[in-house]
């Protein structure tokens, strides 16, 4: 089921270590 | 237990002990069956829940621990049925989700309220073609006038509360908010209208504390607000 699961769990981890808001900056 | 079972469950009025029992239980089915069975669970199951959160949110004598510890129990049921896009797409499609959410939003309650900023915050800087963090500052906005407060001061309550964790969750989801706005007008209005309820002596006292999750979002707000100096 790959990629359809872990959705919330990705973008939390991404919003917990700050990579969600450094991509952005980029 | 199958799906079909838990949505004859959630339909048999349980309550209390029995109902929160039933909420663990379906917790743990929708973290661990495949997406099939979560889909299996589908739009009605989600009704049933957010249903079922709006009453025990609306019901003034639900208000007691057990009846929190149901609210709380969903707010989990919900993050693990978003967990795969095709139950995440049913939860941004219903009117309720993200408003129910918003509602969670209780200081009073720091442990559930960590985990609705959470999943707020992450809702918010989604991918989206419908931009996702207006609607979560919409729902927040209409709370507040709901309740006749100004709509940050839940999460300045949160950033005031001894519990770490809830401070780093407010932070994170004031960031995803400001991050998402794309002019620079909006961003700095939200900074102002948070700093100006109190952010500003907020920050100098949680900065004294030392922890890497609330380290990591101060630096982004320190960082977004540098950046959309230099453009001013």
């Amino acid at each position: 089921e790959g990629d359809e699961t872990g959705v919330m769990d990705s973008l939390m981890e991404a919003l917990q270590s700050g990579a969600a808001f450094r991509d952005r900056r980029k | 237990k199958s799906a079909m079972m838990y949505i004859q469950e959630l339909k048999s009025d349980y309550r209390d002990a029995q109902l929160l029992s039933c909420l663990e239980s379906l917790r743990v089915s929708l973290n661990n069956n495949p997406v099939s069975w979560v889909q299996n669970f589908g739009d009605e199951g989600l009704a049933l829940l957010l249903n079922l959160l709006r009453k025990l949110q609306d019901d003034k004598e639900e208000c007691s621990h057990i009846g929190v510890k149901c609210q709380h129990e969903i707010i989990r049921c919900l993050k693990a049925f978003m967990n795969n896009k095709c139950g995440l797409k049913s939860m941004l499609e219903s009117v309720e989700g993200i408003p129910l959410l918003v509602k969670a939003i209780n200081p009073r309650v720091s442990h559930m309220m960590v985990d609705a900023v959470k999943l707020l915050s992450a809702i918010s800087i989604m991918e989206h073609p419908e931009n996702l963090h207006e609607r979560v500052l919409e729902a927040i906005t209409e709370e507040a006038e709901r309740q006749d407060i100004e709509r940050f001061q839940p999460l300045l309550s949160g950033m005031r509360n001894h519990n770490i964790a809830l401070k780093g969750g407010c932070m994170q989801l004031i960031n995803a908010l400001i991050s998402r706005g794309e002019e620079l007008d909006f961003r700095i209005h939200i900074r102002s209208e948070l700093l100006r309820l109190g952010l500003r002596e907020l920050l100098t006292e949680v900065r004294k504390i030392e922890n890497e999750e609330l380290r990591v979002q101060l630096t982004v707000f320190d960082e977004q607000a540098e950046d959309d100096s230099e453009d001013l």
